[in-house]
């Protein structure tokens, strides 16, 4: 199966 | 205060409808560098990040940093009301409860004028780290268009492989699978059909076609998109438009187990 991260695993909130 | 005037009320009703179907609503924070927006959709896998420099107004004043929540149905609805071609002005006060947008038109002495409420958005700003890219490629964007509204007919994901052989967009559904292979080219007569991969190292990553498609629904800010990737992390998706002023999207990829 694929799995779909989300974004805020990338990129950090400031 | 805030007075950004743009030559074409086009220019933003392109952008808005570009972006409206991801994020709801948004901050446009305006400083003197210029008009930006950043906003992740419901889920957190995509993200929009719009800057439209100040270079892109004439003229353009914003004395102090100015957020201006906005709802972008509420938006789509106000630019509407705007043609094309008409001259658009934005204004705001320092502390502003409103946003008034200004329509003139170069034609006739017709000047029409809206105000939206504005909406307090505690909205998040992520850092985007700055990526060396192992893969990007410039291509027509209608033509990436046509790629991602051909697949999605078939798959929910796409592959994106690039390497020397040129890149690949690949697909596998339940009635079966498609694949489109593109490479390099190079139109004298006609640039805004090239094909350009730079590439580093070989690259292969899936995404979800559905947030692609509604990326592509900015296929008419310009003749040509560029995609960066580099292996897992997320697709950058530029369109660019004049004086250095872009909108870009960013995806999560997806990852097998």
């Amino acid at each position: 199966p694929i799995h779909q991260p989300t974004l805020d695993t990338y990129f950090c909130s400031r | 205060m805030l007075e950004a005037r743009l030559e074409q009320a086009n220019l933003l009703k392109k952008v808005v409808d570009a972006i409206k179907d991801l994020v709801q609503d948004c901050n446009f924070d305006c400083n003197d560098s210029g008009i930006a927006l950043q906003a992740m959709d419901n889920s957190h896998v995509a993200l929009v990040s719009m800057m439209l420099k100040s270079e892109s107004f004439s003229p353009f004043r914003c004395d102090r940093n100015i957020a201006l929540g906005i709802n972008l149905g509420s938006l789509t609805k106000v630019l509407r009301c705007a043609q094309n071609e008409d001259i658009l002005t934005l204004k705001a006060e320092d502390a502003p409860d409103v946003v008034n947008l200004v329509f003139e038109s170069a034609e006739t002495d017709r000047i029409s004028e809206y105000d939206i409420k504005l909406m307090d958005i505690d909205q998040e700003h992520l850092g985007i780290p700055e990526t060396e890219y192992a893969a990007t490629i410039t291509m027509p964007s209608a033509e990436f268009q046509r790629i991602c509204r051909d697949l999605s007919a078939l798959s929910e994901s796409v592959s994106i492989e690039c390497s020397k052989e040129g890149v690949k967009f690949n697909c596998q559904g339940d009635i079966g699978s498609g694949s489109i292979h593109l490479r390099s080219h190079t139109n004298v007569d006609k640039p805004e059909l090239n094909v350009e991969i730079d590439l580093t190292e070989p690259v292969s990553l899936t995404f979800s076609l559905k947030y692609l498609v509604n990326f592509c629904k900015a296929s008419g800010l310009s003749n040509q998109v560029k995609l960066c990737l580099s292996n897992e992390v997320p697709l950058l998706v530029e369109y660019a438009l004049s004086n250095n002023s872009y909108l870009r999207f960013y995806l999560a990829p997806k990852i097998g187990d």
